[in-house]
């Protein structure tokens, strides 16, 4: 997958740092810092829907491009930027009891993206 | 993230405007890692930790157990550390904990707990504590003993003793009492009860919404 760079409009990932501080929630999450809430966003033509990631090859790019100009009509439903790699959110945080939990939240920081 | 004039790449809608757009993720990521923790809102906390209770306590958190996979029944797992509330009754230290049911969503299941306390011995003493849980009787009227441990301590220091079923049970209904009874002649202040750092404290290792979550189609 790539990151989104300046006016890019192909299917790429975008960081985005949630700063515990800056929404007053640090005073009850001990550990991190912050959660980089990245997310996906922009177009994903037919002729690389599909992708694990737009990196995939020149090759397979053409060819897709030539399967999707010559089939006939449009292949159904379009194809939609969405994460193809995510890992856990670890979290220390004070309870309402003021109990010190720890606990992992799978799947909640997006790694990469790529199109379905 | 588009410019201001244009539309936005994923949806076609007109594009927010930078603020309003920072001001929706923000809102998002909160609400978002609330629900993830079972939470409504975010805790407003009762009786501040101190700095120096709690680097104490992490020092004795653990990660997951090795080979646990969390994911195979979608159970989430929480470690824990509850500080005690601490009277003395006639010679017996009561020790009061909060497991807090936050995370009653799908049912808390205890699977382990174990009780970390500091003694202060003399040089060459070794010490008999029994250890009673009690339990909230059927109406919520009284506690009940529901079993005790025998310990030998024979250093200062601290101590970890694991607790059984009954207890594990009592924390997942959110409320644990402990009495520690010394036998023998050692003072009743052999067990350190205040100063910041030698709070004595339950580590609970929990699951939540385990096998019996209902698994969304």
């Amino acid at each position: 997958g790539i990151d989104c760079q300046g006016g890019s409009r192909m299917c790429c990932r975008q960081e985005f740092f949630v700063d515990f501080r800056e929404i007053g929630w640090h005073d009850w999450i001990i550990q991190p810092e912050g959660y980089a809430m990245n997310f996906c966003t922009g177009q994903c033509p037919l002729h690389v829907a599909g992708m694990p990631g737009i990196a995939a090859s020149f090759h397979t790019a053409v060819l897709n491009l030539l399967k999707a100009n010559t089939a006939t009509g449009t292949a159904g439903g379009g194809s939609c930027c969405v994460p193809t790699a995510r890992r856990p959110l670890s979290l220390l945080y004070y309870d309402r009891d003021s109990n010190i939990v720890k606990t992992d939240i799978p799947d909640m920081v997006v790694e990469a993206c790529g199109c379905s | 993230i588009p410019r201001a004039d244009s539309q936005c790449l994923a949806c076609g809608e007109p594009a927010l405007d930078l603020k309003s757009q920072r001001k929706l993720l923000l809102d998002l990521a909160k609400r978002s890692i609330l629900d993830k923790l079972h939470l409504s809102h975010r805790p407003t906390l009762s009786r501040p930790v101190s700095r120096a209770a709690l680097r104490t306590a992490l020092q004795r958190l653990h990660g997951p157990p090795k080979g646990a996979h969390p994911e195979a029944d979608n159970g989430q797992e929480y470690e824990i550390i509850s500080f005690a509330e601490t009277g003395l009754s006639n010679n017996q230290t009561r020790l009061d904990f909060r497991v807090s049911s936050d995370r009653t969503v799908g049912g808390m299941e205890v699977q382990q707990a174990s009780l970390m306390f500091f003694v202060q011995l003399p040089p060459n003493t070794t010490w008999t504590l029994k250890v009673r849980v009690l339990v909230l009787g059927p109406r919520d009227a009284n506690l009940t003993l529901a079993t005790q441990h025998l310990l030998e301590v024979d250093a200062s220091g601290w101590h970890q003793l694991f607790l059984g079923p009954e207890a594990q049970a009592a924390c997942s209904q959110g409320h644990l009492t402990l009495e520690l009874v010394p036998e023998g002649q050692v003072a009743q202040s052999s067990v350190i009860l205040g100063g910041a750092a030698h709070r004595p404290f339950v580590v609970a290792r929990v699951r939540v919404g385990g096998k019996h979550r209902v698994r969304r189609h």
